[in-house]
């Protein structure tokens, strides 16, 4: 007899845990520091704070002679605005549930990370959550709570009220099975990564050895945060029209899409009606199956619509590029690509590359840095769509580029988005979108191509010498 | 002003469908096939029906000229035992629900993957899905539906009874947008990987130009379907046994390890607390929170459990894969290691390997198959652990089992275990896990040394011949 049942969010990471960079306890003390580091970032952007961040890990003392993986303390600390204390508890303690759920560019876009942070410590340790939150600096919330997996719903087991200090922000304080020796090596590239694309971040890492780590702030300029917009026309699907529709005031087509529509103007709806062939005085709500078929058709073919603004979006820009290059790869040549804004399935996207050679850059093959969102990609490489544009233009096509062979050549690429397509709820890689796919080979050929003419002009040069 | 809200799980695959192997048409339409084709195989096997499944892709008419992606039908029969008509359209309308949240294998786990595909059917092209099924062979309920995304349940857009043939079975019918062309290699690949790990199942595929693909059956013994099972003690988390206390009538531990563990007898369980060092004559809900620490960090660190039978498994075993190797590779030498039973986070798990050498096996390159309960993998190889393990050892390490450079070598990897670590919902490739990279690492090792063997005999019988 079969039986059938269902299963709550939390209850499907429990069981499911590897779906979210939770696979192993190195993995999962590098994925929990990242979720809790970049939730700190995120809070402090949007509010327009200079984020001042603290990261601990303690191995809890009477673990220190057992062998890894062992028992450890994860502190997070954030000067950001604090969380709602009505909200905190639900978004530490319910999968599926934030504040990042809109159409402008994040670090977090989920719903679950800090969640499953607590409910990974919770699963290996049996041990409560500790969230301090303040949002004026006088009143800090302090909650010590669980999370019920089966229901996905915290239990506050404890609630106090501590006096302020004046500042205001937010501080998670968990413990987990971690295996702090494995994770060393990617934890602190994650910190010195981040730290590249953050400079107006001051950033503290104790380790686990209790080791410090400092990244001070070399700016004081916040990037502009991200603007919330609406979708972009072009790839906009079908259940996206479908509700549009069901929920619209709007009594025409024209006035559908000027009024939801990024950079939809009157003069584009007009032209993009012609295009489509339909009346777009009709109502939205007298559209026939086939009509909107057609529209969304349209939407996805139609050249003309204008690109994406990048205000929903915040990509690093050359200075932050440039900076980051200069002190961590000292090359003897670099340059950098910035494409226009593009869009895929109706979410606005940039891509940004870099590219180094030379002078400091190590030989011995092609290294790769990731980054979507700010986020650096440290795991698997061979499946995001980056590196197998990188492979395929600067190691199987490097002839064309007059690359040799063992190279001293480094790429950073960025892809930021209002929807980052990762492939894993872990954020480990890129899916293989075709338009990222193709802005991403536009932005390396451009700068294959400067590495070229920088190579065979030195190449004269030394021709030029020799004789 | 921070806002929040939740969402639904279907909203959130809806939202970002990388998740579950729906990233682009052509990628959309190969999980959408595998996991309708991987519930009829389930379906059958565990109601030891031979299966007859029947796939057929067909490009909607009017879209014959337009080029790729396109509008396709895609439709999955089976005989097998049908869906309860009250369960069917929850089953397909509903994610996170089902009948395979046990603890036994089976290809399906997630609860999720035939919604994916009606969910990705209907954002795509806005049409219902029909199912078609019947448990006594006399009537079908024929079910239209499409999925309220937003509330994650199934809306019956129309429902029929319709005179049954006299068979059982299933029928899925959904219209998805895809590129044929794209995904042809891959589909047709997954095809034939499937039926060599199958050879009791009859597949017809019906590809998108007409062309028809008939893997007939090889054999009429059905492998022993895996039985449910208890959690295997090592490795057990805390969150486990906290439910496990919570809910447990046992009056004392000694019965509550024995009552609910597999293969935990008195002996066992006695000893075991031995080695704990705790009272097993006492009640488990009197246990402190330290004790209950103890008893797990024990459970993981104990050597001495009996390892998991494999009952609750469905190993694929010599003969199939002898088959297959013969069948598809017609090597000059072969040889297969299977794994004891072994497991991690208390998931029973088997290794399988079989190695390929000379003959048909084509050089440059080792070749690696990797299936994990009986599902063929064909993404992101790289990223998996099996292909790491493989790398590791028949790559960078060649030297040591005297294998020669762009060796005509072909290894075929299966995981089976009631949990298989996939790192994506997509189920693109394997997690790593520590214990079944280990497992890993033995089955290889021992198919390399086999074949050192007879390349080291190889190579003196042919000096043997020039003297
Ligand atoms: N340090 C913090 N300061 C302010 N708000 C926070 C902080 N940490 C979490 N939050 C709030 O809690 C919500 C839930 O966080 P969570 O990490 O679970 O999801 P997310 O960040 O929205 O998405 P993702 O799963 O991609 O990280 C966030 O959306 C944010 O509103
Ligand atoms: N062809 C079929 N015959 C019988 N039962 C089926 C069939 N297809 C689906 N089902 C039932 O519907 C349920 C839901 O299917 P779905 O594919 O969504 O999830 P699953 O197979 O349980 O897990 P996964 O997401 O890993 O595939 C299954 O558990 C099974 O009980
Ligand atoms: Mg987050
Ligand atoms: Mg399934």
């Amino acid at each position: 007899k079969t039986t059938f049942s269902g299963i709550s969010p939390s209850e499907f990471f429990y069981r499911n845990r590897d779906l979210a960079g939770f696979s192993n306890p190195a993995k999962a003390l590098y994925t929990a520091t990242r979720e809790l580091v970049e939730n700190s970032l995120d809070a402090c952007e949007s509010s327009e704070i200079l984020p001042n961040i603290y990261v601990r890990m303690t191995p809890v003392v009477d673990q220190l002679d057992s062998p890894e993986p062992r028992t450890y303390k994860l502190k997070v600390s954030d000067n950001g605005p604090g969380i709602d204390p009505v909200k905190a508890p639900d978004a530490f303690g319910r999968v599926f549930y934030g504040s990042k759920y809109k159409l402008r560019q994040a670090r977090g876009m989920f719903g679950m990370g800090g969640t499953m942070a607590v409910l990974y410590g919770q699963i290996t340790t049996s041990k409560p959550v500790v969230i301090y939150t303040s949002t004026d600096g006088k009143k800090f919330h302090k909650f010590t709570l669980r999370i019920d997996i089966q229901k996905n719903a915290p239990v506050i087991i404890n609630k106090e009220i501590i006096e302020g200090k004046g500042s205001t922000g937010t501080t998670v304080e968990l413990l987990l099975t971690g295996d702090a020796f494995r994770a060393s090596t990617k934890v602190h590239d994650y910190f010195l990564e981040s730290a590249l694309v953050t400079p107006y971040a001051e950033i503290t890492f104790v380790d686990a050895q209790g080791k410090m780590f400092y990244y001070p702030r070399s700016t004081n300029t916040l990037p502009k945060p991200s603007q919330e917009t609406q979708p972009h026309p072009h790839g906009f699907d079908f259940e996206g029209m479908r509700r549009l529709i069901e929920d619209t005031d709007d009594k025409n087509l024209h006035k559908l899409l000027t009024n939801n529509f990024h950079r939809v103007g009157a003069t584009t709806s007009t032209n993009f009606f012609k295009f489509a062939k339909i009346d777009h005085t009709s109502s939205p709500k007298d559209l026939s199956y086939e009509n909107i078929v057609k529209m969304v058709d349209a939407m996805h073919s139609y050249e003309s619509f204008l690109p994406p603004d990048s205000h929903c979006l915040s990509p690093l820009g050359k200075d932050i590029l440039n900076a980051g290059i200069m002190s961590e790869l000292s090359p003897e040549f670099s340059t950098i690509a910035i494409r226009p804004p593009s869009a895929y399935s109706g979410f606005p996207f940039i891509v940004e590359v870099g590219l180094a050679y030379g002078g400091n850059v190590g030989s011995g093959g092609v290294k790769l840095f990731r980054y979507a969102n700010r986020i650096p990609l440290l795991y698997d490489e061979g499946s995001d769509i980056a590196w197998q544009v990188v492979k395929d233009l600067a190691i199987d096509k490097k002839r064309a580029y007059k690359i040799p062979d063992n190279a001293p050549l480094a790429l950073i690429t960025h892809v930021c988005s209002t929807k980052v397509p990762f492939k894993t709820a872990g954020k480990e890689f890129l899916a293989d979108r075709p338009e990222i796919e193709r802005e991403l080979k536009n932005a390396v050929r451009e700068v294959l191509r400067k590495l070229r003419l920088h190579l065979s002009r030195q190449s004269s040069q030394e021709a030029v010498k020799r004789r």
